[in-house]
């Protein structure tokens, strides 16, 4: 099954 | 001192319509260079990026940087009390308590002015690298409007395929599947009835139907959007304003 992803993991907070 | 005209408010009417049912609070980073904002939606899956240039202003001077945190419901309560041909001036002071908007109509006879509240919004920024894509997709803007919307009906995935020459939007849902194919086309007399793919490697990604129809909210802004993909990574899809741009980063669902 898919899992929907975070944004968060994909961009550093700055 | 911000003061930024509009010679249309249509354009930000526009812009607030589509970003108003993802992201309830907003930073808008005044800049002597035009309005930015940044900002996530709240189950954290979609990202906006907004770049308002000063060339989309009228006029545009903004001495000092400025932020102003928006309520995007309360703000689209005022801006839908404009008409979409009146002249729009934004005015806020260098440390504002309130953002001012002014609408006149072209005969400037009538002005209307509201003074919006600001807020003390605390959000994260993320930094958006310079990405890589496998395949770039610039199609009608409308056209793909119809597809997320036509596929949302069948599942709350939609898959999207891209090989040579052609975009598969695929659907599969409980009681039925469906899938629309666009393949590459050139109109040269309606250059924005065109289709083009710029593809490096195949791509096979999954998103979530809601968001792509909250994307295309944004339809109004642009006759073309462009989508960008890379496997495993959060697709881009851009509308151009006339200087600037609305961006949606969009993270796909994938298995772990």
């Amino acid at each position: 099954t898919l899992k929907q992803k975070s944004i968060s993991n994909f961009f550093a907070k700055t | 001192m911000l003061e930024g005209k509009f010679d249309e408010a249509s354009l930000l009417k526009k812009v607030i319509d589509a970003m108003k049912d993802s992201v309830k609070l907003c930073n808008f980073n005044c800049t002597e260079n035009g309005i930015s904002v940044q900002a996530i939606d709240d189950s954290r899956v979609l990202l906006i990026s907004l770049l308002i240039e000063a060339g989309s202003f009228e006029d545009y001077r903004c001495d000092r940087n400025i932020v102003l945190g928006l309520e995007m419901e309360s703000l689209n309560k005022i801006i839908k009390n404009g008409n979409a041909s009146d002249m729009l001036t934004l005015v806020a002071e260098d440390s504002p308590d309130a953002l001012n908007l002014i609408f006149e109509d072209k005969r400037r006879d009538r002005i209307a002015e509201y003074s919006l509240k600001l807020m003390d919004i605390d959000q994260d920024f993320l930094k958006i690298e310079d990405m890589k894509f496998d395949a770039v997709v610039n199609m009608p803007s409308a056209e793909f409007a119809k597809i997320c919307r036509d596929m949302k009906t069948l599942s709350e995935s939609l898959q999207i395929i891209i090989t040579k020459d052609s975009v598969k939007f695929n659907s599969e849902g409980d009681f039925g599947s469906g899938s629309v194919v666009i393949k590459s086309f050139t109109d040269l007399e309606k250059t924005e009835e065109s289709v083009r793919i710029t593809l490096e490697k195949p791509i096979n990604l999954t998103f979530g139907a809601k968001y792509l129809n909250d994307i295309i909210k944004s339809t109004p802004l642009a006759s073309q959007v462009t989508i960008k993909l890379c496997d495993k990574q959060p697709a881009l899809f851009e509308y151009q304003l006339p200087s600037g741009y609305l961006r949606f980063y969009l993270a796909p669902k994938f298995e772990d």
